[in-house]
């Protein structure tokens, strides 16, 4: 196998066994700062990958980064592989990535819901829950952000199986959230989670489950906006910043509503471009200069960790 | 591999909360087979729904007899994944 990035072409959508050997090849180039580690498999027995950026030290503080949650949304499983190459390739030479890594880690979950990636490529590409299946039912999957413990089966998300937002039969009932929330809670010393989306260009912080201002509302809408500017200032997306809530919908049961009430202030979620016209079918030339400029929100948010620790 | 031929994405804007609680209406007719990208919640935002071919009838009466204003975002899904398609393909080549 070659182990090496230079040839892979971040502008193309890839299957799941392109984007895990690119994932081995970057371990691979960079293994004093890069490392894949397995936090768990999904439902049908998928590995879960996650990249940890690392320079060395015990017990640091850790900035979680997760996309493609929503399987369909392709643009975000590649955002996150060029992020990768981007910190991984420009550890040393770019001062603000050099100096964020010589203070924190950095863990990126590529693909949050593989089975959801791999039914899109070869089944349904509109699909967008995960693959579980429940006894007595026709319809598969649960939508994997409904089914965190964050006023979980509340407004915003179904009790129909069939739905496309169905919450599931608990929280944590999918695997892959489960292999995500004990992985959190197990390392102990997440300062920031960050999760990709796509569609209609937004940058939201809490709550979606409950139309009230979180206690850190005036320093998450701060950076919030200063992450959306930076974001706007490659190739004037304009993206709108808010909770949830007021932004998007009210919606239960999502990650950084329980990221954010287990004490990870810096919850912030993305909703990628999608030009008004394609939502998540978003034209794979498009990829590279949307992983482009949302690097340069990702990097806002991350410096305000970095030097705000808490 | 499930097609979407003639499948069309439509953009509605709500005028009033009245207008949304019939959008939320609509959500719950699951014979639809509707599938919402953004949900009806306010009237500031708009609501995108994917319905299937066989649904756009009966989904552009309900809006037109609520006198709810819509127009169409992808005229045919089908058609933006066979260029997604062609264009996966060469980038393999």
């Amino acid at each position: 196998r070659e182990r090496s990035n230079s040839n892979f072409n971040y502008g193309a959508y890839h299957s799941l066994e392109s984007i895990y050997t690119a994932m081995d090849d970057l371990a691979a180039e960079y293994h004093g700062l890069v490392s894949k580690l397995q936090i768990g498999e999904s439902y049908e027995k998928r590995p879960l990958y996650v990249l940890k950026f690392s320079t060395g030290g015990p017990d640091r503080p850790a900035i979680w980064l997760d996309a493609g949650i929503h399987a369909r949304e392709w643009v975000t499983q590649a955002t996150a592989l060029w992020t990768a190459q981007k910190i991984a390739s420009e550890y040393g030479t770019d001062p603000s990535i050099t100096s964020l890594l010589d203070t924190m880690d950095i863990f990126l979950l590529v693909v949050t819901n593989p089975d959801g990636y791999v039914y899109s490529h070869t089944k349904n590409r509109m699909w967008r829950k995960t693959r579980s299946k429940a006894a007595g039912s026709f319809c598969v999957g649960v939508d994997p952000n409904r089914n965190w413990d964050a006023g979980f089966g509340g407004p915003g998300s179904s009790d129909q199986r069939c739905s496309d937002s169905y919450r599931g039969p608990h929280a944590n009932s999918e695997v892959e959230v489960k292999s995500i929330v004990d992985f959190i809670k197990n390392h102990g010393n997440i300062k920031a989670f960050l999760t990709i989306h796509s569609y209609s260009q937004l940058l939201m912080y809490p709550y979606g489950y409950k139309c009230t201002e979180p206690a850190d509302y005036r320093e998450l809408d701060t950076v919030g906006k200063a992450a959306a500017n930076a974001l706007t200032s490659l190739h004037g997306t304009s993206f709108k910043v808010g909770t949830i809530c007021s932004t998007i919908y009210q919606a239960s049961g999502g990650s950084i509503d329980w990221s954010y009430d287990f004490g990870i202030k810096y919850s912030f979620a993305f909703e990628l471009r999608d030009t008004g016209r394609y939502g998540f079918l978003l034209p794979a030339d498009q990829i590279i200069p949307t992983a482009e400029e949302t690097w340069l929100g990702l990097k806002s948010i991350m410096e305000h960790v970095r030097d705000h620790p808490y | 591999m499930e097609t979407f031929s003639g499948d069309q994405v439509l953009r509605i804007r709500a005028s009033s909360d009245d207008q949304i609680d019939k959008l939320q209406l609509l959500e719950t007719l699951e014979h639809l087979q509707l599938d919402f990208w953004l949900h009806p919640s306010n009237p500031a935002l708009p609501v995108d729904i994917r319905v299937p071919f066989g649904s756009l009838q009966a989904v552009r009466a309900f809006l037109g007899y609520h006198d709810i204003k819509y127009s169409i975002l992808i005229e045919d899904v089908q058609g933006i994944l066979n260029e997604e398609k062609q264009e996966m393909i060469s980038n393999q080549r």
